[in-house]
């Protein structure tokens, strides 16, 4: 589902270049569940942004279930988000002035469904019953503690029940308990099918998935499937 | 240096009332090391909000350095502030607009010290080189990773060179080699006398620390020193 063919992405701050991603390669297959790794700076949330079509990569192919992205106009690529991805970003990005459960809401309204306010409502509450949230639907984000923040960005990703699930650290504010209870829904959604690719340098989480991606310095270094599983 | 003595914290969002911390009596001594862990929501940020002097108790005392905190004004509490304590938030709070370096030189700026321009740019490059940032000084916090973020927001609270360091998750968007470096640098700083108290949830970094405090639902469950340190 997901093919990048030596992608490279520079910034250009000032006069300085900085070569974020140099040259990855990458097969993903439907149902796949991804760890990627690797230390801080070394280019993890810039490929996740290039994979989740929210930046372009400088050089090098993306293919998307088959279509070369980089051919779609910014439209194209705003349908293919909402359609088929869900995004947990490493820094929530959440709107500050809507509720949680409004929050969890917004992608749907994007799709331009024909449902009800209710059924959104509806659906919003159940996507956040999922993290554990149900009875902090109304607090607005300043109202949450930094671990119910991150998990209203998991369940807005997941909301639209997409096809690839990008999620960029989804558990780096969590203890232990609520990690492991997170970990336990993207098996029960990758279980259904969900392509994941998920961002940690948690060891203990990567354990939770299938394959290890590790990156460093814009490259992959190493990729390999967990043992036993 | 820290007396909690019965603390409370109610929060009152519209009919709803969350008593965030529900009675907690601690004391910490200068040159401490403590961890304060616990599951998502129990009341970590908020107490560490009150022992910052960011925030007052609902309810109980505190003690900093013997003074009674309640009784100073919002302008002594800001002097506190700049003169005893840095501050590590666990969402950055980093000014966007500008610099790595800027964002890093802002507390010598609050506390009025006939320092030139020049002093302040040192100081500043020397915190980031703490880091490992220096080479990212004039980058806005939009061209950071998240883990580059953190590691400024880390910076900015060590440059005065407090007495005491509240750190809120300082490791949770760093790879284990980067936490390790950070968890060296915080362990030469109370080996040099600074009292610190950082939220974790990773107990791997709580072992770098002299003394686990558990959180749960508002209060303190378990106060126990780490072995064999
Ligand atoms: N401004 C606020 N208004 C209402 N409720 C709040 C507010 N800030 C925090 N809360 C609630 O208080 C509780 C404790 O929050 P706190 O931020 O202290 O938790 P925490 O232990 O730091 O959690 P985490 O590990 O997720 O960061 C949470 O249930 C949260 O929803
Ligand atoms: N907009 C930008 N302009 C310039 N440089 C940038 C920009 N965004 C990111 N970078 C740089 O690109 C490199 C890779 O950043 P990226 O966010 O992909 O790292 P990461 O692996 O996600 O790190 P972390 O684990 O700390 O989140 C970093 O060195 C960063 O400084
Ligand atoms: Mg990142
Ligand atoms: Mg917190």
């Amino acid at each position: 589902v997901i093919k990048l063919d030596d992608i490279r992405k520079t910034y250009h701050t000032g006069e300085v270049e900085v070569h974020a991603v140099r040259g990855v390669s990458l097969e993903i297959l439907p149902g796949e569940f991804v760890a990627v790794m690797g230390a801080s700076g070394s280019g993890k949330s810039t490929l996740m942004n290039i994979v989740g079509c929210l930046d372009r990569p400088t050089g090098g192919r993306y293919f998307l279930d088959g279509t070369d992205v980089s051919e779609l106009d910014r439209d194209d690529l705003a349908d293919i988000r909402n359609q088929k991805i869900g995004f947990v970003f490493q820094g929530f990005n959440l709107l500050s002035r809507t509720s949680a459960r409004e929050n969890v809401e917004m992608p749907m309204l994007y799709r331009h469904d024909q449902r009800s306010a209710r059924e959104l409502h509806e659906k919003a509450t159940r996507a956040l019953e999922t993290v554990n949230l149900a009875d902090r639907a109304d607090h607005h984000p300043s109202q949450l503690s930094g671990g119910q923040q991150q998990r209203v960005a998991i369940a807005r990703a997941l909301v639209n029940q997409p096809a690839l699930l990008l999620a960029d650290e989804p558990t780096g504010n969590l203890d232990s308990r609520t990690s492991i209870e997170i970990m336990g829904v993207f098996q029960q959604l990758n279980a259904q099918g969900i392509t994941i690719v998920m961002v940690t340098h948690e060891p203990d989480i990567a354990r939770f998935t299938k394959r290890n991606v590790v990156m460093s310095d814009g490259v992959v270094t190493t990729d390999a499937p967990v043992a036993d599983r």
